[in-house]
């Protein structure tokens, strides 16, 4: 299982270096192991650098910066071993409109290789979706289900 | 091993029964606060195998059957049925003759709980290993919940292990 | 100390029973002493019950609703001790557009007693506030301050 | 006690100094991602006393001053300046002679950093006692931080008590 560990981790670091500046338009990204000689019990460290700025611990990124670095991971993790659906539940709360933009192509671009399930407030992933259902409590308490778009 | 439909009765603010088809490509769930959308992603966690109540915002697991309402009484059960399809065989080598696949769990309030592939009652153990190497589960990196996002960002190193050992 | 905490405490609790439903649009919420009979070690329980639901868990609330509860009784807690400004950053992110309205009524209602300080990336709590700033990095990593409206 | 003006200067992305007038009422402050909305938030918190640099984010509070950027090298100091109106003569009694009272503090790379009242040096403790009393402070209810607001709702009964004690 050691092998397999290092060539997932570094098939997955591999991806990572091609996610982060896709969602970012630029900058770079990459995973560190914390302890090289002891792989079955070493952490994972996260270096990211948005486009124009200095390498800095990863606390100081701002809240958006933190989802996208996030989802970028979920992604090349998801691209070298495809699970058959992602449900991501508000996942696009904290970006902005042109972050929205950027997340919504990658998810289309994704969606080829597995299903997309989104929960979401915002109108821009409404519209990119190819289904919608919306849930709705007319009687209060009451959870139903209605088909939008199919 | 695409999901086709989810059916959901008695779960959460679930009463009545709903289903939901899931074609693929992707698909956007939408709603008002407090209307029902992140029990959808509760019932998908259950009826795939969680054990824990707090991982589906209860005390106990009691919690998950629809407690009533204004106008409603609370019921006895809750049920959920995930239907995949199994067109590429993915699936473990006994099921290779399906071309569908069905699970579901159900819980009553005296506690019992049952699970069920393709209506025949199973085990929670055959429900985890017809989804091992799938990518599929409760942990799994392929289920984001509301506001844990940025759990990979904030999480020591040493815990952000799993996501990785998962896709092992 | 003790009889300050008590009728703070019961102050408070009075005003979240009603800043609660105005909230909400009904429903009600009340506070409760972990141990009455300990005052100074007690814990703070919070009961909230949407309009047209049961009383259940708080911890069964949605994203949405819990936010909502917490801001009730943050409003709370400043109508009986004002402080001469209250900053919020993101607090409407998790709110539906329904509750976005009624959240920025309540803030121009508090933005009478005390200064509200709000970061935001929704339109229409842009549209409602006195004075605006807009915070931009044209070069990359530098922030800089911009007037929109004073 | 209201808000009048903001200066930041080296402190985080701030490299330049800013400043922010506060007209009463309500003030909007937008922009994109990354763009430094919430380091205003951290250098409000900064002045009026924080001394953990956890809660800004960083692993030391040599966090806060500028590290530079593509086109900027580092900065050896950070300084942001806080200015109240005391019309109302909120403020404690030996500044009741004073409309306007300006609290600021600095940090430099060495290590040292210093605490300014009306620009006369003080003491954290000065700054603090002046706030007694009046609900602001680093821990009040009166800062909700990005992601923070549920915060109230999914504590432990014994940790909100904290908040109604600093109401007391
Ligand atoms: N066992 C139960 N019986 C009845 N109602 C329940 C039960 N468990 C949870 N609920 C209700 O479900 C609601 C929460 O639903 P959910 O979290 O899915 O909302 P949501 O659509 O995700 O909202 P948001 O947009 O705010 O995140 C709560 O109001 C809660 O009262
Ligand atoms: N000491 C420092 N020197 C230079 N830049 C810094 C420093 N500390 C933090 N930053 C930068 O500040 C940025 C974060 O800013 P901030 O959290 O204020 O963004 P924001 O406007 O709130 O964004 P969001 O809308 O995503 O929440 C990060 O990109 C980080 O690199
Ligand atoms: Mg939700
Ligand atoms: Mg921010």
């Amino acid at each position: 299982t050691r092998e397999r560990f290092r060539t997932t981790f570094d098939e997955i670091n591999a991806k990572f270096q091609e996610t982060f500046p896709r969602f970012f338009n630029g900058g770079r990204a990459e995973l560190r192991l914390t302890d090289d000689s002891d792989i079955l019990e070493a952490g994972v460290e996260i270096a990211a650098q948005p486009p124009g700025k200095r390498l800095q611990n990863i606390s100081l990124l701002s809240g958006g910066e933190k989802a996208l670095t996030a989802t970028a991971l979920i992604f090349a993790i998801f691209l070298i071993k495809p699970s058959p659906f992602c449900l991501l539940d508000e996942v696009d709360a904290p970006l902005d409109d042109a972050n929205i933009d950027r997340f919504n192509l990658f998810v289309r671009d994704m969606s080829k290789i597995s299903q997309f399930l989104l929960i979401t407030h915002n109108k821009k992933t409404m519209e990119m979706a190819d289904s919608l259902y919306g849930i709705t409590m007319q009687e209060p308490g009451v959870s139903k289900v209605i088909t939008l778009k199919f | 091993m695409k999901i086709k439909k989810l059916t959901i009765h008695g779960f959460k603010s679930f009463v009545d029964k709903v289903a939901l088809q899931f074609p693929s490509g992707t698909s956007g769930i939408i709603g008002p606060n407090g209307c029902g959308k992140s029990n959808i992603v509760d019932a998908i966690r259950w009826v795939l195998g969680e054990q824990n109540a707090r991982h589906l915002r209860g005390k106990q697991m009691e919690d998950i059957i629809f407690n009533g309402s204004e106008s409603r009484k609370p019921l006895g059960m809750a049920e959920v049925v995930l239907t995949f399809s199994n067109e590429e065989g993915l699936a473990p080598a006994h099921f290779a003759n399906f071309s569908e696949i069905e699970i579901s769990r159900r819980l009553y309030r005296s506690g019992e709980s049952e699970y069920y592939i393709n209506r025949v009652q199973s085990r929670l153990r055959d429900i985890v290993d017809l989804f091992t190497d799938t990518g599929i589960g409760t942990r799994a990196y392929s289920i984001i919940e509301q506001g844990q996002v940025g759990w990979l960002i904030s999480a020591k190193p040493e815990d952000r292990r799993s996501v990785f050992e998962e896709a092992a």
